[in-house]
């Protein structure tokens, strides 16, 4: 089973 | 804000392509154009949209305005678009409402409408347009478009790897599986028919295929698709505008935890 990763885990906030 | 498009339904391609993805966006008009990002409610999926002054037949911004709106309202007027209309989108200094005029000449008619803007709070992720990445792909939409609606029946992940070999789409599902191999190739005659692979690292990505079949939605924008593909980093598939500009899709991938 494969983990659905977020923008948040690869990108900072502006 | 004066923004004049000598076809109407250029806009209405370009919100369609997104709208349901993301509900609503902040659009960022400067001189250099309108410029916008959204993330999906699930924040698996960044939208970034650029539609410079060139797609447009008039195009002026005095100072920077930002316009938010509901895309499903937005959208709703924008049925009216068609190709013989022109569409110009007015915005004051003191924005509170969008006005969007069609002009049909040869029928002698004209449609206004208004819609008020909202004030939208969304958080801006520093995404890099000019990302570094193992792998850059480009394809036709249509071909894209036809393996993702195909293969994304069978399962709710959707495989993407590029090797020696050339790039291969495959979903195994609990019932079947699929795949289908691409290898570059150059159409000489029908250009966006081409397939060219660049590449310093081979890669092999799992993506949910609901996102994808947001995705394919804005292949009506461009013949081409634009894939870029790296591990450290969620993928970006964009579809480039003749007129420049278009808009790309920045998809977080799912790993084997």
């Amino acid at each position: 089973e494969k983990t659905q990763f977020t923008m948040d885990d690869f990108y900072e906030l502006i | 804000l004066e923004a004049k498009f000598d076809d109407s339904t250029i806009f209405k391609k370009i919100i369609d392509s997104f709208k349901d993805s993301v509900s609503q966006i902040n659009f960022m008009c400067s001189e250099s154009g309108i410029e916008a990002q959204a993330i999906d409610d699930s924040r698996v999926l960044l939208v970034s949209l650029s539609i410079p002054p060139s797609c447009f037949e008039t195009y002026r911004c005095d100072r920077p305005t930002t316009v938010g709106v509901y895309l499903s309202s937005l959208s709703k007027l924008l049925k009216s678009a068609s190709s013989s209309a022109t569409l110009t989108l007015y915005v004051e200094d003191q924005p509170d409402e969008l006005l969007l005029l069609f002009e049909e000449s040869k029928a002698s008619k004209s449609m206004e409408y208004k819609m008020k803007l909202v004030d939208i709070t969304a958080d801006m992720l520093e995404v890099d347009s000019d990302m570094k990445s193992d792998v850059s792909v480009e394809m036709s939409g249509v071909e894209f478009t036809k393996i993702v609606r195909d293969l994304t029946q069978l399962s709710d992940s959707f495989t993407v790897s590029v090797g020696k070999d050339g790039i291969v789409f495959s979903v195994d599902g609990e019932t079947a599986s699929g795949k289908v191999l691409l290898q570059p190739k150059e159409d000489l005659a029908n250009p966006e028919n081409n397939l060219s692979i660049s590449m310093t690292k081979t890669i092999d990505l799992s993506f949910a295929s609901k996102y994808l079949l947001d995705i394919i939605k804005a292949s009506t924008l461009s013949n081409m698709i634009s894939l870029k593909f790296s591990e450290e980093t969620p993928a970006l598939f964009e579809f480039k505008m003749e007129k420049g500009g278009g808009i790309g899709f920045y998809l977080a991938p799912k790993y084997d935890e």
